[in-house]
């Protein structure tokens, strides 16, 4: 990507970030399961690798459009496609010639090349979208390998089935490799955390208990609560937030007021033309950009103003369809949140406003006899006074399947994200697109892990979740609050952002941290109930549950999330040290509102003979009332590291009681 | 044969390393339930064997219900779509 590496702290100016410590990632080989590469894009020259690593088991398969000893190299070192779980669910034979797709690792949609470039894409310079976010475009591990497994397919939406994804994992942890990307969703309601169908979770759990961290999209049913994907406690799930970069596009009005929306309009300036709102007749409804008819009014030459309740990327391109095929030369989207933007094709402006603005072109509109407007070409505006959001289309927590579980675990940049793409993704120009997605903030997380996986190669997918999650940005990098898009807006929760926005020079040096194993796991899983013969057939081993039922409190999480509090209680955790040997460790807490909270022991001690703590920690509410949850946080610090755990209570008097708490 | 529905066949952590015989255990367990081995081969889609142990192929409700309810068996379960976030 051209800007989020730079805004996250790994520009390339400063020797001493992360991404120069773990030598760019090299010998680290990220796995991917999206809808395949485009191999001729520049993100996967080769140039100056040294041999492909001799522990790699994988490999290319050749198949339609894909020459695996032409179109791989020392950089994509693995592409292969699974499509057989997905045909027999049909069928009937895939036409990739109404549905356009090859039949190989070749992809078409540009989605896996996307998210595959923003983990480990090479360094390709002066790249831009049409000569918006010019700059460097690179991945996070620019060195790693990538080994992309096709489970996408094109047939009108792009879906791959359980059977097909579990094979990937299958091959995936045969090959070797370090750790698994996953840009991928299912849909509320959510199958349990043993249960194939999910596909994710089981084969997640597998690649987990054999070392390799699995990395997964939160989802985009946001800004609702309990939507959030891809909840078991092994997977780090990614929710995506906003970057210090928009594309500011001026909409001069014809009474000299100007105002600035957001587009990603490259196109020649449309100098001032008319400026039309199609209302109906009947003045009831208005109209909605996602439904616009033209019967009553011309548009032919004209730029539209529309409104719409629509978060979606697919609202703009249907309006600007809409009123481009009506003869109109531009569009201006009225929504909220404002900065899910896209580019519709053909140099075509469709620019978005918030209600605020919109309302004002609609009065400047009604008030006018001949309104009009100019639309001036985006510009790129970087860094300050540009805040920092979750995206409005995050899936949010608490989990629906085990609200004890904290998840999203952390957020990192999804929103207008420039990388390689597809030459067959409609929207892209000269390889490259910018898209928005928790697909897309899942290999920013991805691509952090390679650097830690390439200096701290012994770290646990637990010990590398909880150095990401302790030491995240609770602000902006700029120290100023992440606020979360929605209905209304407020300042992001760990329900939002899990620990916050990634930090990955923090998270290489988290001081301590809450490790967990096979036995972790499976203290969690009879906690959520699950049988002993089951848990059993899972681990490999004969596993008996305790006759006490553990805790779920007790899960070793870098949070600590209490869903149901109605009195009090007490919760455990063991934190490693993996800083200096001698050290020791002070409480801080925050309480959430309401909510009193005190840990025993205070102060931790480490030195060589011991590296692992245990500290409990007491919750007691004062609250009468069911009430929402509540925020706070518990750090334990040595004075040069802070090991912040975000909490959230919820008092229950009333348990499993539905009040929109 | 529209009665017959992509399953998968979960079976936890893999039991050895002999990667034959894990294929070759998985088809006789769906032959046991679709009649014979030929059946089975063409039944199945997928052998999974090197992350952890199951099959994906094509069952009846009845034969999915046949096989859930075996030794070594986690769950049986429908095959599901996912979509790109």
């Amino acid at each position: 990507t051209t800007r989020s590496w730079d805004y996250l702290g790994l520009s390339t100016h400063y020797p001493s970030n992360l991404s120069h410590k773990a030598k760019k990632g090299d010998g680290i080989i990220i796995g991917f399961f999206d809808s395949g590469v485009w191999p001729e894009s520049e993100v996967f020259d080769d140039e100056g690798y040294g041999p492909v690593p001799t522990r790699w088991k994988g490999h290319c398969d050749s198949g339609q459009l894909f020459n695996a000893t032409a179109d791989c190299n020392k950089k994509l070192i693995g592409a292969k496609w699974f499509i057989d779980g997905f045909l027999a669910e049909n069928k009937e034979p895939f036409n990739t010639t109404e549905k356009p797709d090859y039949l190989s690792p070749r992809d078409v949609v540009g989605h896996g090349t996307h998210v595959s470039a923003i983990a480990a894409g090479s360094f390709v310079s002066n790249t831009s979208f049409k000569g918006l976010g010019l700059g460097l475009a690179r991945g996070a591990a620019t060195r790693a390998r990538i080994a992309m497994y096709k489970v996408f397919w094109n047939v009108g939406p792009v879906i791959c089935s359980s059977a097909d994804l579990l094979r990937a994992f299958d091959e995936a942890i045969h090959d070797g490799v370090d750790l698994l990307s996953l840009s991928i969703g299912s849909f509320v309601p959510l199958f349990s955390d043993v249960d194939e169908r999910d596909g994710i979770a089981i084969g997640a759990f597998h690649a987990v208990a054999k070392g390799i961290p699995v990395i997964a999209a939160a989802g985009n049913t946001g800004p609702h609560a309990q939507t959030i994907q891809n909840t078991a406690p092994w997977i780090l799930t990614v929710a995506a937030s906003t970057v210090d970069r928009s594309f500011p596009t001026l909409l001069t009005l014809g009474n000299n007021i100007t105002i600035m929306g957001q587009a990603l309009f490259a196109g020649k300036e449309i100098g001032f033309t008319g400026l039309v709102y199609p209302e109906t007749s009947e003045l009831v409804y208005p109209s909605f950009c996602e439904s616009l008819s033209f019967n009553n009014t011309s548009v032919d030459g004209k730029v539209v103003l529309c409104f719409t309740t629509v978060g979606s990327r697919a609202v703009l391109t249907t309006a600007a369809s809409a009123v481009r095929e009506a003869g109109g030369v531009g569009v201006i989207v009225a929504r909220n949140p404002s900065d899910m933007l896209g580019s519709c094709g053909n140099d075509f402006p469709c620019v978005v406003v918030d209600y605020e603005l919109g309302t004002q072109i609609l009065f400047y509109i009604r008030s006018a006899r001949s309104p009009t407007v100019k639309i001036s070409p985006s510009k790129t505006l970087v860094g300050n006074p540009v805040a920092t959001k979750v995206a409005d289309f995050s899936s949010r927590g608490p989990s629906s399947i085990a609200p004890a579980i904290l998840k999203p675990d952390i957020a990192a940049p999804g929103v207008s994200i420039l990388a390689a793409s597809s030459p067959a993704y409609p929207f892209e120009a000269g390889g490259f697109s910018i898209l928005s997605g928790t697909s897309f903030s899942t290999p920013h997380v991805s691509g952090i892990v390679a650097l830690l996986k390439a200096i701290q190669p012994n770290w646990s997918p637990a010990a590398i979740r909880s150095a990401i999650v302790t030491t995240a940005w609770k602000s902006d990098p700029y120290g100023e609050p992440i606020f979360s898009e929605g209905s209304t807006w407020k300042l992001a929760d760990p329900f939002d952002f899990g620990g916050g926005l990634v930090n990955p020079n923090k998270a290489a040096e988290p001081g301590l941290v809450y490790d967990m194993g096979t036995n972790d796991y499976i203290h969690y899983l009879c906690a959520v109930g699950y049988n002993d013969s089951s848990i059993s057939l899972v681990v490999g081993k004969v596993t008996t549950c305790p006759g006490t039922k553990p805790s779920i409190l007790d899960v070793n999480l870098p949070s600590i999330t209490i869903p149901n509090l109605s009195k009090s209680v007490v919760l455990t955790r063991t934190v490693k040290n993996v800083g200096s040997v001698n050290s020791m460790y002070k409480s801080l807490i925050v309480p959430p509102i309401g909510i009193s909270v005190s840990v025993r022991p205070q102060t931790l001690i480490f030195n060589s003979t011991t590296n692992r703590v245990s500290f409990k920690v007491t919750f007691t509410t004062t609250h009468k009332v069911n009430t929402r949850f509540y925020f706070g946080s518990l750090t334990w610090t040595d004075g040069f590291h802070a090991v912040t755990s975000p909490i959230s209570v919820r008092t229950q008097i009333i348990q499993s009681y539905t009040d929109d708490n | 044969d529209n009665t017959r529905k992509v399953h998968i066949v979960y079976m936890g952590e893999k039991q050895h390393s002999n990667l034959k015989l894990i294929t070759d255990s998985h088809i006789d367990m769906l032959a046991s339930v679709v009649g014979s081995k030929e059946a089975a081969v063409k039944s199945m889609i997928y052998s999974y064997q090197h992350g952890f142990s199951g099959f994906a192929a094509m069952l009846s409700k009845d034969q999915a219900k046949m096989i859930a309810e075996l030794p070594g068996v986690v769950h049986v379960t429908r095959n599901q779509l996912h979509s790109l976030q």
